[in-house]
């Protein structure tokens, strides 16, 4: 919380003094497991089974780890604790609510249905609710919607990183139907788990022929380059991991030197 | 504010259609490939 620059390198310009956001940042801390941080802190990357799947080793020990949930946990710790704190990534061109919230409702996953009423009716009125709600969410999230119901800005959460476009129709469904809007500690936690859902690296956004292009691997733009130059190097400083990700099989030990010898 | 760092990132929501209805597709036609399997 001390630190002058944010996990986006963005000078921090405002101290939070809100009791909710301190109280979701004792939080973090007190349900994050020491040992796993330091296996984090000082692993080496050993490469990517998959857009949601790495493998690292931290001294004699080769893990398994759930890039999705490791992504989605850190982008939510940087969302409470660099609160109020975030840079902006400015779209080339505006978005339009109306526009993302049916490109949602249309997805199977939202689970509309016809006793839900009309689309085009749910969509009028998610933008409407959303407009009301720009004043917060630009200023504390960096979330720019503006007067004609247009999604102009998002938050910039961390260094080089660029949310997949593609989770924006379901963000924008999500922020109207599961946030909490009604009290304040839970509203800033739910914004913030929604916001990181969207941030999290997710295996069916990469294109399938992006899997195969071994060629690319090099490349700044390619997935296997931010999974390992941005999101694991950020795992190394900004992530506190909760106890459950080494019960649950997000953070799974496969093998380890001592076991392999006598094998 | 004028602290705040900006950086303009490229969105056409013409290519986030095209490219959400291919994401549709391909997501149920993996959900089809889990039943089968799930059946066999």
């Amino acid at each position: 919380r001390e630190d002058e620059m944010t996990a986006a390198c963005c000078p921090r310009r405002r101290v939070v003094k809100l009791t909710s956001v301190l109280t979701l940042q004792d939080e973090i801390s007190e349900r994050g497991h020491e040992a796993l941080r330091e296996m984090l802190r000082d692993h080496s990357f050993v490469g990517c089974v998959s857009p949601q799947w790495a493998l690292a080793q931290y001294q004699t020990r080769l893990y398994l780890l759930n890039t999705t949930c490791l992504s989605e946990e850190l982008f939510y710790q940087i969302l409470i604790c660099d609160f109020a704190n975030f840079g902006i990534l400015r779209l080339s061109e505006p978005a339009p609510l109306y526009d993302l919230a049916m490109l949602a409702l249309d997805h199977p996953e939202s689970g509309w249905t016809e006793e839900d009423g009309p689309k085009e009716g749910l969509a009028e009125y998610i933008v409407e609710f959303l407009k009301r709600k720009a004043e917060m969410l630009a200023d504390y999230f960096s979330l720019e919607i503006d007067e004609e119901g247009n999604v102009t800005g998002l938050p910039l959460l961390l260094d080089n990183y660029v949310p997949q476009l593609e989770g924006l129709p379901m963000f924008v469904l999500r922020l109207a139907t599961e946030v909490n809007w009604d009290e304040e500690k839970e509203c800033f936690q739910s914004l913030s788990k929604e916001c990181a859902r969207f941030y999290a690296i997710r295996k069916q956004y990469v294109a399938e022929e992006d899997h195969e292009k071994e060629e690319c691997e090099s490349s700044p733009v390619s997935w296997k380059w931010t999974v390992e130059h941005i999101l694991y190097k950020a795992f190394r400083s900004h992530l506190f991991p909760p106890t459950h990700f080494s019960e649950d099989g997000n953070i799974l030990q496969l093998a380890n030197l001592p076991d392999l010898y006598k094998v | 504010s004028q602290n705040i760092k900006i950086l303009q990132i490229p969105f056409s929501m013409k290519t986030l259609k095209l490219k959400y209805r291919k994401h549709m597709k391909s997501d149920l036609l993996y959900k089809e490939e889990l039943c089968l399997i799930h059946h066999l």
